[in-house]
């Protein structure tokens, strides 16, 4: 679940870094 | 969720974690046999075995005498490196039982439960459940104990439970003191009486109706304490002394003829005919009354029925060493109710999280479509769980995500 959440978060950091 | 166990014993609190969903990733006793027991019926586990040193003073005094610092300092990082979630145990009791001798705050044992404090406010996990006496809560020990749980930043739930109330036939009242990181006190009580059974189950729901209609178990003082219970009736607490004190005879008292005269049961009367009635102060021979056996005492205690009470290989334990096993598990219906409790606990916290307005451009969704490939159930849970996330990391109102991130982490 956490790494669920994680993986959510770090998708839109990869989003904001693209 | 990851469990650690303390003072495991042979594995009553591990048990009904694990038949509640836990992973037990740790436990820890100084009983080499009652390690062995825990080993034979959690075998996925390995408990970590005791330091040579312990294990050498445990041999020399028969007892763990001096809890110093210097445990401490070997145990702390060895549980933390377990990263558990949740911290268990049932530290030893013996010091403020109203069962046998009674050191209280003299006693160097009640040391152990400052140790199993120390360990888990060291270690931090979110939750932690300590089992024990309730004769513990007015010890100058508990006070210190509850201190330094508050001082770390927990939430207490301290809460004086009948183990009958968690399907065990016993009439044994517990304290679970119950801890949550930045909870507010009473934070379990409410998934505690959830949990709490239906059905407060006798002694004959557990031996069945052969046992016949009379249960023995020799009082532990003199006076007038009975002796005798119906087996309709709940049982007192198992201690290790249960199966004891069958080979002297034993002087009826008036309570126990109550009993006798309310299940028309005769008894044999030393010196008397069949016919006889027995009186307060007879003495009858105690080696045939029904006492129960290691088996049915572990059954009364809660202990399934394949429980393994002899490891394969090793030392066989004793009979009295089984029997202290037993009188000092916690009983593995009530450690899964309490399991049980946390985990509702938890659904609920779960479902309490606010909705928090989706902050993310649409057109990170799109991206997550066009560019990752993810599919519509893929991005819904990357929805909810970004939103859940940035629940937790919202009070500090960052805007870029990397803060968040790292904020998250």
């Amino acid at each position: 679940d956490q790494a669920a959440m994680r993986e959510a978060m770090y998708l839109a950091y990869e989003w904001s870094q693209a | 969720m990851k469990v650690v166990d303390l003072f495991c014993g042979c594995g009553g609190f591990s048990h009904g974690m694990r038949k509640a969903g836990y992973n037990i990733v740790g436990a820890f006793d100084f009983k080499p046999e009652a390690l062995a027991v825990h080993a034979a019926n959690n075998p996925a586990l390995g408990p970590s075995p005791m330091p040579k040193w312990m294990a050498h003073r445990y041999r020399k005094k028969r007892e763990f005498v001096h809890a110093d610092l210097g445990n401490l300092l070997q145990w702390v990082p060895e549980i933390s490196q377990l990263k558990p979630d949740v911290i268990v145990g049932g530290p030893p009791c013996q010091p403020f039982s109203p069962f046998g001798r009674r050191g209280g705050d003299n006693d160097e044992k009640s040391l152990l439960s400052l140790a199993f404090t120390i360990i888990t406010t060291s270690v931090h996990p979110r939750f932690f459940i300590m089992e024990n006496v309730p004769e513990l809560q007015k010890t100058e020990t508990f006070r210190k104990v509850t201190e330094l749980f508050r001082n770390s930043g927990y939430g207490l739930t301290q809460r004086v439970v009948t183990t009958s109330d968690y399907g065990s036939p016993q009439n044994r009242n517990r304290l679970i003191l119950a801890g949550c990181v930045g909870e507010t006190d009473g934070w379990l009580n409410e998934y505690l009486d959830q949990t709490r059974h239906e059905h407060k189950p006798v002694i004959r729901d557990v031996l069945g109706e052969g046992f016949g209609p009379l249960f023995f178990r020799r009082g532990h003082y003199a006076g007038q304490r009975r002796s005798f219970f119906r087996t309709d009736e709940r049982c007192p607490t198992i201690t290790s002394t249960t199966g004891r004190g069958t080979r002297s005879p034993y002087v009826l008292r008036p309570a126990d003829i109550r009993v006798l005269r309310s299940v028309g049961e005769g008894i044999t009367v030393l010196g008397k005919g069949p016919d006889y009635v027995p009186q307060a102060g007879d003495t009858i021979p105690a080696r045939n009354l029904p006492v129960g056996g290691q088996e049915e005492l572990a059954l009364l205690a809660s202990f399934p029925a394949n429980w393994k009470w002899a490891p394969e290989g090793g030392r066989a334990p004793t009979k009295a060493d089984v029997m202290q096993m037993i009188g000092n598990a916690v009983p593995p219906t009530l450690s899964e109710a309490v399991g049980e409790s946390l985990r509702l606990y938890r659904i609920g916290k779960m479902e309490e999280t606010p909705d928090v307005p989706d902050s993310i451009h649409p057109l990170f969704y799109e991206w997550l479509r066009d560019d990752k490939a993810f599919d519509e159930t893929r991005i819904e849970s990357v929805r909810r769980h970004g939103a859940r996330a940035r629940a937790l990391v919202a009070p500090r109102a960052l805007s870029m995500p990397e803060q968040e991130l790292k904020a998250f982490d």
